[in-house]
């Protein structure tokens, strides 16, 4: 071991295992995520060379495989809580993002919470099995955060029982779902409902995009990856153009919503059930800020505990460059930063809990609150994170710009956070919403 | 600054420096009350508080002029939307700090307890160094305090530095997942650094193809 750094180690004033017991939750969950760990970065199936000297191809066609046997070994190995599944995944793929993350955070989860009793038996078995492989679309190219002004329609044709999906516009193609462009032969598509004549707004249908036996596109189907981006090179997020792509009544999902085969529309309960898991999802991106925040903090920190450069007093030895209080400003306050978020991550998890109980017994009181609350602290904490990981950056001076440190890869991985699951400005301003109300 | 502190005038981007001089002299004692106790993290979290909320009332009132002035309310909106956003990351800042302080009261290790309220405190302060000008005009701060802020953080700087590295090891990140040879749990990133490099594609052979394709025709020709 470099001897600074175990200098370092031993100047220490409290036990770190300690403090990783509370940053886990508790010391069984420490031994529990180590056990997980060690599974995978022991499984030669998931040794690879480094993805930084790949192709993008290359590195695409790697996380499909890897992702391939990480759904089998996860049965294998029984591994079913959601947590433990968040974790296997996030070890798996080092962080990274892969295919089938769609796949399983939401086209899974939506089918359990939007499809009804008759639709799950039909597409939740084939899609846990991976014959449905399935995609959420619905960004569109000209539309984001502001849902209600997506174009896509799914128009109802009561002389066949269908619907009929279409793009009507070049604004209006889905455009960054991951695993939409090689990956997925189903998405569930969202589209403005038009039935005898009414526009009832936005609704979920599921969409065949690719023929089940040979995953060629279907007819009407205009499907492929949107090209290189500033990361996420594993992910083939994908555009999608429908012409006129007809599909039978029950592919749209019902739970709620419902239109009659005579293409009568029936209002869903609660408008505010969506708004469930938008807060899931923004809960998880502040845990990803701590996340992110602390990878690239553990690295900036350990290297400038290793690295000695200039002089500060004058025939000395180089000091570490944690020596300087420069240093120290640019980087201690962001290790403050990662450790609050991290704090905050935990908040929110164990409050969207304790409030999905609540709505499941109808109790709807704080929902507004936190579904303000999580839209202000996502965009709080992804600006901040996203910030702090370029100065983690720059502060390793210039072998912060290679690929070797890891640190543009956390950035690049990491920046979409401002910007997916609702833009940050827009997420500031819902808050702020709530704020002059009260 | 030391140019500037003994009087000899100093020029170009630093020329404001000449002005701080006679602003310190200026500057009577400020008599205000104060509200901030920075050594106190309740009494800091009380400060972040008080800032939203003057951020808050300021973004609603001029919302409530806008649209005293305008017929739509979506115009109004959009015109104070700057105050809006600075009032909801106030909202946030405050509510980050009362987590982080609250977390504290969870942690019965009392090496741990201490090193993370250090790490608050550095937070606190941070937080309102980087945004003086809110607390100074919501009057939760005096002039004098922030100065007293900016070398408290000195403080908790130099007294941060001993368990830095304990603090990231803390994350418990193995090698493999952070993948990086600057941040390797052994220290020994240099010798990686190599090995690394030696590996890229571009040394799969000693001498690159573009070598015969491009710079031996070239040479010939030169």
């Amino acid at each position: 071991m470099n001897p600074d750094i175990r200098k370092e180690r031993e100047n220490a004033t409290f036990n770190t295992d300690a403090l990783t017991h509370i940053l886990d939750g508790n010391p069984e969950k420490t031994r529990r995520r180590r056990e997980i760990e060690t599974l995978v970065i022991k499984d030669p199936d998931f040794q690879h060379e480094d993805l930084n000297f790949m192709s993008r191809s290359e590195r695409y066609d790697a996380a499909v495989k890897k992702s391939a046997q990480m759904i089998l070994k996860m049965r294998e190995y029984g591994i079913a809580d959601p947590e433990e599944i968040y974790s296997y995944k996030n070890c798996v793929q080092r962080g990274r993002t892969e295919p089938l993350d769609l796949h399983l955070g939401m086209f899974l989860p939506t089918l359990l919470n939007q499809a009804t009793p008759e639709q799950q038996d039909a597409f939740f078995t084939p899609a846990w099995n991976l014959k449905i492989i399935g995609t959420y679309a619905q960004t569109e190219m000209g539309h984001g955060t502001h849902i209600r002004g997506l174009e896509t329609t799914a128009t109802y044709d009561p002389s066949t029982q269908e619907f009929v999906l279409n793009s009507p516009t070049v604004t209006s193609i889905k455009w960054w779902p991951g695993g939409l462009g090689k990956t997925s032969n189903h998405a569930v598509v969202l589209a403005q409902l038009h039935t005898q004549g009414n526009c009832h707004g936005l609704h979920a249908f599921l969409v065949p995009i690719r023929d089940m036996s040979n995953h060629q596109p279907l007819p009407g189907v205009v499907v492929g990856d949107i090209g290189p981006k500033f990361g996420f090179d594993e992910v083939d997020n994908g555009f999608l153009k429908l012409e006129n792509v007809r599909i039978p009544r029950d592919y749209m999902l019902m739970k709620y919503a419902k239109v009659e085969p005579d293409g009568t529309y029936r209002k869903p309960p609660s408008d505010k059930l969506t708004y469930g898991t938008m807060v899931f999802i923004r809960s998880m991106i502040v845990g990803e800020s701590a996340r992110a925040l602390s990878k690239a903090c553990t690295i900036a920190i350990r290297y400038s505990a290793v690295r000695h450069q200039s002089e500060l007093r004058a025939g000395e030895p180089e000091p570490q460059i944690l020596d300087y209080q420069t240093q120290q400003h640019k980087l201690f306050p962001l290790l403050a930063t990662a450790y609050a978020f991290h704090f905050l991550g935990q908040f929110m998890s164990q409050t969207y809990h304790r409030i999905t109980g609540d709505i499941n017994q109808g109790d709807f009181s704080e929902l507004p609150e936190l579904h303000a609350l999580s839209a202000g602290l996502k965009a709080f904490t992804t600006w901040a994170a996203n910030g702090g990981i370029e100065v983690c950056r720059m502060a390793c001076g210039g072998h912060g710009y290679s690929r070797c440190s890891s640190l543009p890869d956390i950035y690049v991985t990491f920046t979409p956070t401002c910007t997916y699951e609702g833009e940050n400005t827009v997420m500031m301003l819902q808050t702020a919403r709530y704020l002059v109300k009260s | 600054y030391t140019q500037a502190s003994k009087g000899q005038k100093v020029s170009g981007m630093v020329s404001y420096l000449n002005e701080l001089q006679q602003r310190i002299q200026a500057q009577p004692v400020s008599s205000r009350p104060t509200v901030v106790d920075i050594n106190d993290l309740t009494s800091l979290v009380e400060a972040y508080k008080l800032r939203a909320a003057r951020l808050v009332e300021l973004a609603a009132k001029n919302l409530q002029a806008e649209l005293q002035r305008r017929l739509s309310k979506e115009d109004a909106w959009n015109q104070t939307s700057i105050d809006l956003v600075r009032a909801s990351h106030a909202h946030c800042h405050y509510v980050v700090v009362k987590m982080f302080v609250a977390k504290l009261g969870e942690v019965a290790d009392v090496g741990v307890h201490s090193v993370l309220s250090t790490l608050a405190l550095l937070y606190a302060l941070d937080g309102i160094a980087q945004h003086t000008g809110d607390f100074l005009l919501a009057g939760l701060l005096s002039m004098p305090q922030v100065s007293q802020i900016s070398q408290r953080t000195k403080e908790l700087l130099a007294q941060l530095r001993t368990n830095a590295v304990a603090l990231v090891d803390a994350f418990d990140y193995r090698d493999e997942m952070l993948n990086s040879s600057l941040g390797r749990y052994d220290g020994n990133v240099y010798e990686h650094m190599f090995e690394w490099a030696k590996k890229s594609p571009l040394n799969r052979t000693e001498v690159h193809e573009s070598y015969y394709k491009y710079l031996k025709p070239l040479q010939s020709k030169l």
